[in-house]
């Protein structure tokens, strides 16, 4: 994220704005429930409040304006339909923020989303200069998407808390104010060096390994040494957090995610179509509700289940579950526990997630090698 | 028959374009001698940070996927402090 030269925010934190004209595009509520759900977008992750104020004491501006647009100096004009689409000014400048009225303004995907740009240019207002991260709110570029899709990425967040800190109930007793946002605040404070950390599920992807929790995840790189924290959202909209399990078929270049009874196979952040499938029709028996792990053996081309204190073996080339399964996790892992919480094979090497410890184990002699902290990937 | 470079095929239509977009949106940042530019000729400099920003591939030159992103609605706010 980047923030505008020499930083500038409002030195208030209950801010007012005002609508000065509506868009003939769209009736009025739509208008201003758009504009609402934008300011609630950064209102979530600050402590910031933003108010509909009247007359002219509001503090930022809201104008739909074609063409030449108004006598604020250094205020480009609009460029006609496409192209630009809105602009706003820094808090420094005062925040204004004006919308292109030659767009084809809408609630919904199909012309120019009201509430998709109030929310970037909001963005602007408050002191957010671009980001080059593209699945961020803050991208230049506007990009057509499904309006009850649009959150704000974790460089948003991280953006905009620079600023001004996080939300109040963040730092008070971490209980979620129930919003949607991917800012839910219990989540924010996920440590990725607390000693006692566990993962819900961890895989390869393409020569990284990613782990998950909750609806974060930590990409670890063999190319790079810091460790990249990303909302699952921001690669997977659809399924937003709490993945139970993982595993990539590489030589299918597939990574299959797993979340209750479901599951799906992506091709780097596409989800392919025909999924979710149900996790039964890979002969699961219907009594199992979640997959606690998964892990592809490239040597058996294998893949091993493990949900409650069992575990099945998959035949990804013939498509089933081999017939002696389900196993006890705790008679044929020796010294790992009962459970699995993830799974990874990586350098050849098995490593079996219970808790904060990991396990790597030997699958040919059948017996541990060595113990770590979950963490231990992370240089902590 | 061999493709042609795509540089030949910008039109002055594009190149109209493409300039307008940089003075925009990459506009000369304070403290940088300003090198004045031929009407039918691109900074390849500003072209440069245009394509890093937007993830792609930097060469300075005005290819289709450039002009593409060039086309693409945007917000108005420049990409770099003026």
């Amino acid at each position: 994220f980047k923030t505008f030269p020499l930083s500038p925010k409002w030195p208030k934190k209950d801010l007012t704005y005002r609508l000065q004209n509506y868009t003939p595009d769209m009736p009025r509520a739509d208008i201003e429930e758009a504009i609402r759900r934008a300011w609630t977008m950064w209102s979530d992750v600050t402590p910031l409040t933003f108010t509909e104020g009247s007359g002219d004491s509001a503090d930022i501006l809201i104008l739909f304006g074609a063409g030449v647009h108004s006598m604020i100096p250094f205020d480009p004009p609009f460029d006609g339909p496409n192209g630009e689409v809105g602009h706003a000014f820094s808090p420094a400048h005062g925040g204004y923020v004006h919308l292109d009225e030659d767009e084809d303004w809408t609630k919904d995907a199909k012309g120019t989303n009201l509430f998709h740009v109030a929310a970037h240019e909001f963005g602007h207002s408050l002191g957010l200069d671009h980001s080059k991260i593209p699945e961020a709110l803050m991208f230049p570029k506007y990009i057509r998407s499904d309006p009850a899709k649009v959150r704000l990425h974790q460089d948003d967040v991280e953006g905009i808390q620079s600023l001004y800190g996080p939300s109040e109930e963040a730092n008070g007793d971490g209980q979620s104010s129930g919003s949607e946002s991917p800012t839910n605040l219990t989540e924010q404070v996920v440590d990725l060096c607390n000693p006692h950390i566990s993962f819900d599920a961890v895989t390869s992807l393409r020569g990284e390994t990613l782990f998950f929790k909750e609806r974060f995840m930590w990409r670890k790189s063999p190319a790079q040494s810091n460790i990249e924290k990303d909302f699952i959202s921001a690669f997977w909209p659809t399924l937003d957090g709490g993945i139970d399990a993982a595993y990539e078929v590489e030589n299918k270049d597939t990574l299959f995610i797993f979340k209750g009874e479901q599951y799906w196979a992506t091709k780097g952040n596409i989800i392919q179509p025909g999924y979710p499938k149900s996790i039964h029709a890979l002969g699961i028996p219907h009594i199992v509700k979640k997959i606690d792990a998964a892990v592809y053996d490239k040597n058996t081309k294998k893949t091993l289940f493990f949900s409650s204190d069992k575990y099945w073996r998959y035949d990804e080339t013939r498509n089933y579950i081999e017939r002696r399964y389900p196993g006890k996790i705790a008679a044929d892992f020796p010294g790992i526990g009962s459970t699995v919480d993830a799974a990874l094979q990586h350098n050849g090497h098995l490593y079996l997630f219970s808790g904060s410890k990991q396990y790597e184990f030997d699958s040919k002699r059948r017996r541990v090698i060595n113990v770590k902290k979950s963490n231990s990937w992370f240089g902590c | 028959l061999p493709i042609l470079p795509q540089t030949e095929e910008v039109t002055a239509e594009d190149m109209q374009l493409a300039q307008k977009y940089l003075n925009s949106y990459y506009p000369e940042q304070e403290g940088t001698p300003v090198i004045r530019t031929r009407q039918d000729k691109i900074d390849a400099n500003k072209l440069r940070q245009m394509q890093e920003f937007f993830g792609l591939k930097v060469t300075g030159k005005l290819d289709a996927s450039t002009l593409e992103e060039m086309k693409a609605p945007r917000c108005g706010v420049p990409d770099i402090a003026g």
